[in-house]
This record gives structure tokens, sequence and C-alpha cells, in this order.
């Protein structure tokens, strides 16, 4: 759960 | 990556190349608000400073790089540089930008993803950046006649996180876990800012007339 939190956009 | 982000990033990306020709070109820096540049250089170090940490991808990396520099270069001409400075509308860009970042920064104390310092900076810098052209958008109105490659500035702008909205929507019906209601809720708000903005865009686009805000 916690990757799809992951800051991947800018 | 989806279509949606991508073209947003690259209207982002736009908007950034089309202030610094506007600069460049013009020598001049009139009719752009300072404050929201100074905004918007914090919005940036604020949310990327994982950039050493966490690596996504090249592509993420150096558009955060691109996206920090730029900033802190239109900032650092329209404070140092010897021509460009004197063109800046110091009387009337006078928004009181600081309570957008005391009310940006208690907001993100109240309300984050986890109560660690990184993700209370993001949540700062992602609710700073729904507010942070209210400067400009005000300095537009009192400044009257808006010249082309300005209007087409903030119209990039305000496009590139309507964009970004189409990629939350994507995201969730693509994504089982995606959740980013605060990015999204506060994207919602930034791109709703610029509704007026867009309206008398269009208009002076479809009467072909000089793009003109009521004050």
């Amino acid at each position: 759960r916690w990757r799809s939190n992951r800051h991947d956009e800018l | 990556m989806n279509i949606f982000r991508f073209a947003g990033d690259m209207t982002h990306l736009i908007s950034i190349l089309v202030l610094l020709l506007k600069i460049y070109a013009t020598k001049s820096c009139s009719g752009i608000s300072r404050k929201t540049q100074e905004l918007y250089a914090l919005v940036f170090l604020a949310r990327y400073v994982d950039i050493f940490t966490e690596f996504i991808s090249v592509y993420n990396t150096i558009m955060k790089i691109v996206f920090i520099a730029s900033t802190l270069a239109i900032v650092w001409c329209m404070r140092g540089h010897r021509v460009v400075r004197r063109s800046y509308d110091k009387e009337l860009d006078t928004f009181r930008h600081y309570f957008l970042i005391a009310a940006s920064l208690v907001l993100a104390l109240l309300v984050h993803e986890k109560f660690t310092f990184q993700e209370i900076l993001w949540a700062f810098s992602i609710y700073l950046e729904a507010v942070a052209i209210l400067p400009q958008l005000v300095l537009l109105q009192r400044s009257g006649n808006v010249d082309n490659l300005t209007g087409q500035y903030v119209f990039f702008l305000g496009a590139y996180r309507g964009l970004y909205i189409l990629n939350w929507i994507y995201r969730y019906f693509t994504e089982p876990h995606f959740s980013r209601w605060i990015a999204c809720v506060s994207g919602l708000v930034q791109t709703a800012l610029y509704a007026d903005f867009f309206y008398y865009y269009f208009l002076s686009w479809k009467n072909n007339a000089k793009l003109k805000l009521p004050a």
C-alpha cells in the first residue's frame, strides 16, 4: 500500500 | 505514466518556456508577478526535496531539475537582472503572499498523508501551488491589457493542472490502490481559480480581441 502512495508525479 | 500526465507535464514545461521567451525576447517582465514566481520556486523546492533520495525515473529527475532551475532563474532575473528588474510592476504586485505561505503551512500540518517531514513538505507544496497563481491573477486585473505571451503563460499554467485531474481520474480507474485525494482536491481548487481567466481568454480568442480582465 505504501508504494502506491509514493510520489511518482511531478 | 499516462497520456494525460505526460500532456500535463509538457503543458507545464511550455508555460515556463513561454515565460522565459517573454522575458528574454522583450527584456521585460511587465505584467508578471514576481510573487507568483517566488511561490512557485518554494513549491518546487518543498516538493522535490526527495530528488536525491527517491529515484523514480530519469524523466522524473530531469523534469524536477528543469522546474527548479528555470523558476529560480526567473526569480533571479526579476530581482537581479539590471534591465529586466526595471520593468517589474512593483507597485501593482502587492498581493500579501506571505499569508498564502502561512496558510498552506498550517493546513499541511493539519492535513497530510503521514506526519513526517517529507510528507508535510509535500502537502505544503500541493496547497501552496493551488493558490500560487493569485498574485499573478490580481496583477493581470490591475495591469489592464495583457500582452500575448503573458496571457499564454497563464493559460498553459492553468491548463496543466486540469490535465493532471484527467490523469488522476484515469489512475483511479486503472490502479487498485491509487488514492491521491490531497493532490486531487487541491488540483480542483487550483484549476477553478483559473475559471474566469479561461473565460476571458476564450472570449479574446473568439473575438480575436486583446485579452482584458475586468478590474
